[in-house]
């Protein structure tokens, strides 16, 4: 789940 | 959002701001590779692909239309404009693309976290922006005496990517289980690529003469 976090940076 | 994405935001946000001052002021597209600014529009279409199903805030959302934007716009400047259009050498400007974007795909389809259509094209995006400055780079290594605002640019974008750096060191410090493999490793290599480009241009900057990259 933490890999998904990823995608809140542009 | 940390002070160094937010500063690195900003930084990005700036380097395109230059790059549109430049060709708009000048009426000139002189020194600018015309193959990076489609590699960044392929980079921020694929990536960008969750403006459709999934909303972070209004922040990311102005920021990811902001650069779709822009580099569309960078785009119909050198391709359609009349009088910039005719300052694109395309002659000097001959990176061939699929070098970079093939390998990228590759690696896409092989190394990612879901097989799925969007997140294959998103890790695409990752990868690809890691390399898509080259074209960039190696136009201003064949061009003598690189113009300031297109030094600046490029200086703009590396610092953007510095930046990033810092932040996701912030995060590791800061949040339990933050990782993200395929994004620090991509986002490492696309800093290396810029060392010998901050060498030089720091240089000319200390010694207050023009850019220019040693071929």
């Amino acid at each position: 789940a933490a890999e998904e976090d990823a995608k809140d940076e542009l | 959002m940390n002070i160094f994405r937010f500063a690195g935001d900003m930084t990005h946000l700036l380097s395109i701001i230059v790059l549109l001052l430049k060709i708009n002021a000048t009426k000139s597209c002189a020194g600018v590779s015309l193959k990076t600014q489609e590699l960044y529009l392929l980079v921020f279409v694929t990536r960008y692909l969750d403006l459709l199903y999934s909303y972070i805030s209004l922040y990311n959302t102005f920021m990811k239309l902001f650069f779709i934007c822009s580099s569309g716009c960078v785009i119909w400047y050198i391709r359609e404009h009349k009088t910039v259009s005719q300052t694109y050498d395309s002659a000097q400007d001959t990176f061939r693309v699929l070098f970079l974007a093939c390998p990228c795909m590759i690696l896409a389809l092989t190394v990612n976290h879901d097989f799925t259509v969007t997140e294959v094209l998103w890790t695409f995006s990752i990868y690809l922006e890691a390399v898509a400055i080259l074209p960039q780079l190696v136009l201003l290594q064949r061009t003598k005496n690189v113009d300031t605002l297109t030094g600046n640019y490029v200086f703009l974008l590396g610092g953007y990517r510095a930046l990033y750096l810092l932040n996701w060191i912030y995060r590791i410090l800061t949040e339990p289980g933050y990782r993200q493999w395929i994004v620090w490793i991509s986002g490492t290599i696309q800093t290396a690529i810029y060392c010998d480009f901050f060498y030089y241009y720091i240089k000319s900057w200390r010694n207050n003469e023009r850019l220019s990259l040693p071929s």
